[in-house]
């Protein structure tokens, strides 16, 4: 465990808490994308299998509870809790799931490392993760006037995946651990999906101004 | 390469 992937690590539970805290707090999900709190909670599910057939360690059994168990309370959350899905903008979050999920699970089919269910199923998450930020993004969009809760999780969330690439460059020098090309692509689109959000966030965190993105 | 199997990353 290196110094990035546990930043890393930290800044993706971090994303997580600030939202479950906001949501159960406030006891508002205005500006949540619930089709982005599906999409996370269908990716966890597929890629954490194998804490039924593999023990890597107390931590990394305990981290992939605890994203399991976050992304699917935000759901519930959204979705049943009876105040919390008063304030969810069902007209606003209009992303399609299978517009992002079949092309996933076809090139999952098409491009993965060995043709057995559980590497199919988290090769899938893999592509799946890197663009399930997207119906958040563009939830963000439309709706402009963002809170400081949900723009600190997307930031959260860009932090975690930027990091994630610098421990991939370190473990490569330093350990020769090479992560397939297939979660570096997937890694790198899913941090450049976040570039344009970075660059309004720090403007307004610059000039101290509430965050905006342009329509 | 057996490092490569095991995926050690969340």
């Amino acid at each position: 465990m290196n110094i990035f992937r546990l930043a890393g690590d930290m800044t993706h539970l971090a994303s997580v808490l600030v939202l479950l805290l906001k949501i159960h707090t406030i006891k508002s999900c205005a500006g949540v994308s619930l089709k982005t709190q599906e999409l996370y909670a269908l990716v966890f599910a597929t890629r954490y299998l194998d804490i039924f057939t593999d023990f890597i360690s107390v931590y990394n059994t305990v981290m992939k509870l605890i994203f399991l168990g976050s992304s699917f309370s935000i759901v519930w959350y959204i979705r049943r809790h009876k105040i919390v899905r008063r304030s969810y903008d069902k007209e606003q979050d209009t992303f399609r799931h299978y517009f992002l999920v079949l092309p996933c699970l076809l090139l999952a089919l098409l491009i993965h490392e060995k043709f057995t269910v559980k590497e199919l199923l988290w090769t899938f998450s893999i592509y799946l993760e890197a663009v399930a930020i997207l119906p958040q993004l563009v939830l963000l969009q439309r709706t402009r006037n963002i809170d400081n809760l949900t723009g600190q999780y997307v930031f959260l969330l860009g932090a975690y995946r930027s990091l994630y690439i610098l421990n991939w460059i370190y473990r490569y020098f330093t350990e020769r651990h090479f992560v397939h090309w297939i979660t570096w692509i997937a890694g790198l689109v899913q941090t450049l999906l976040y570039a344009d959000f970075f660059y309004y966030y720090f403007e307004s965190w610059k000039n101290n101004v509430k965050l905006q993105l342009p329509a | 390469n057996s490092n490569q199997d095991l995926k050690d990353e969340l």
